[in-house]
């Protein structure tokens, strides 16, 4: 379902260069749930956005959904991250302007859906992650794990097949945590999401089928595992 | 050394208003490391903004350095910030235009330094976070681990006596992490600053000689403890 093959992402040129991926491969099947660890600067987000077609690879292919992303033009690479995937970004990247309800909405708004038919999903997803009573708060008005939790909503809204998290409870007390965890695991279990989170609490990857460790750009080590 | 008095802390009004905090005491003296826990929205950031009068409080005094902030003029407030008070926000606020040195010496350009003289210091502090060779990268060019370390040597760059540290080590990987304890274990024991430290991070709050549980804007809990 989501695949690199080879992948390499260079920034910058000559002796500045940084090669933060230097030749990954990874298949994710539907119904799997993947943790990926590494140190800080090691290309866990470089590796996330690659596979969610918000970045391209200085070498290698990016296939989702069996399609080579290098082939794809501009509007079907916009429908497939659209119709396909949830990206949860490490810093939320929520609009200052609208409200909790309504940053979770946007990604069914831009694929063609009414408010209407979107908002009860949106409360309901709100919800679930404890927010019930800030449905209407700004970001500005919100704390970081309040606004970590709204960017979770958000990439559930449209129940996607794939969802790409990128330390996903890095601001959240271990309760507030463990509810996002449950959240994913059953995506992941009742209906057969492909999830790549990337995390640096441990406790978190035990809940994954699947443990990839990065390191300086490349895979050091991938292997399946009972989930807690 | 710092100190708030009962302090209570209400955004809005009526019946939007949100109680952040419902009057909280606290007392830390130098040389004392305070590490602060408690469920996502409980008022953790709020306490630490208060603390580093960045915010000022509904009801109840904050005393720093033995001088009630509220009685404190503009310039005098903001002397007292730039000298005394070194802050490590939970999202970083670093200046985009400026690369990693640039960022981690304003405090003390501020100041009044020069950068000749401080930018030893700054490439010094990015080296013990592990930055020496990012030192000219902008924090888009950074992984936000990356950012979070500036953030913390740019907090440590004018040496001050008080270090607020909101989850300094929540994007970073366990090692990353250490060194960080390390490097503020070490202020605190070699230097005698006054530090308190929001985390998520039960590890991390070990380290600390006096841990605080806040829930719902009341501390529910605070008492000593060996650091680890
Ligand atoms: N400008 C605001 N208007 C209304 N409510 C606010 C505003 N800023 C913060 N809040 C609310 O105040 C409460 C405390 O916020 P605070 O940022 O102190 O929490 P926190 O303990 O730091 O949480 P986290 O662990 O998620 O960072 C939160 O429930 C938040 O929704
Ligand atoms: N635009 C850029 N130009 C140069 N180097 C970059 C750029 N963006 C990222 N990097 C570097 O690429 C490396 C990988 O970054 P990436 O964001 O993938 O790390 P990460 O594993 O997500 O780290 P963290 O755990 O800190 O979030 C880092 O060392 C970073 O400095
Ligand atoms: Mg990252
Ligand atoms: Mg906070």
């Amino acid at each position: 379902m989501i695949e690199l093959k080879d992948v390499h992402r260079t920034y910058g040129e000559g002796h500045a260069a940084v090669h933060a991926l230097r030749g990954v491969s990874l298949s994710v099947p539907p119904g799997q749930f993947v943790a990926v660890m590494g140190p800080s600067g090691s290309g866990k987000s470089t590796l996330l956005h690659l596979l969610g077609a918000l970045d391209w690879p200085t070498r290698g292919e990016v296939v989702l959904d069996g399609k080579n992303v290098a082939r794809m033009d501009d509007n079907a690479l916009t429908r497939l991250r659209r119709e396909r995937i949830g990206f949860i970004f490490q810093f939320f990247n929520l609009l200052p302007t609208l409200n909790a309800v309504e940053n979770v909405c946007l990604p069914a708004l831009l694929g063609g859906k009414s408010l209407a038919s979107v908002e009860t999903r949106a409360r309901q997803l709100l919800g679930r992650v404890g927010l019930g009573d800030r449905a209407h708060h700004r970001p500005s008005q919100l704390s970081g794990g309040e606004q970590q939790r709204v960017a979770i909503a958000r990439a559930l809204v449209t129940d996607p097949p794939i969802l790409l998290a990128d330390e996903p409870t890095g601001n959240l007390d271990s309760r507030s945590g463990a509810e996002v965890l449950t959240l994913l695991r059953q995506a992941c279990d009742e209906r057969k999401v492909a999830i790549v989170m990337v995390t640096h609490d441990a406790g978190a990857a035990r809940r994954a089928d699947r443990r990839v460790d990065i390191k300086d750009g490349l895979i050091l080590n991938d292997q399946s595992q009972v989930p807690e």
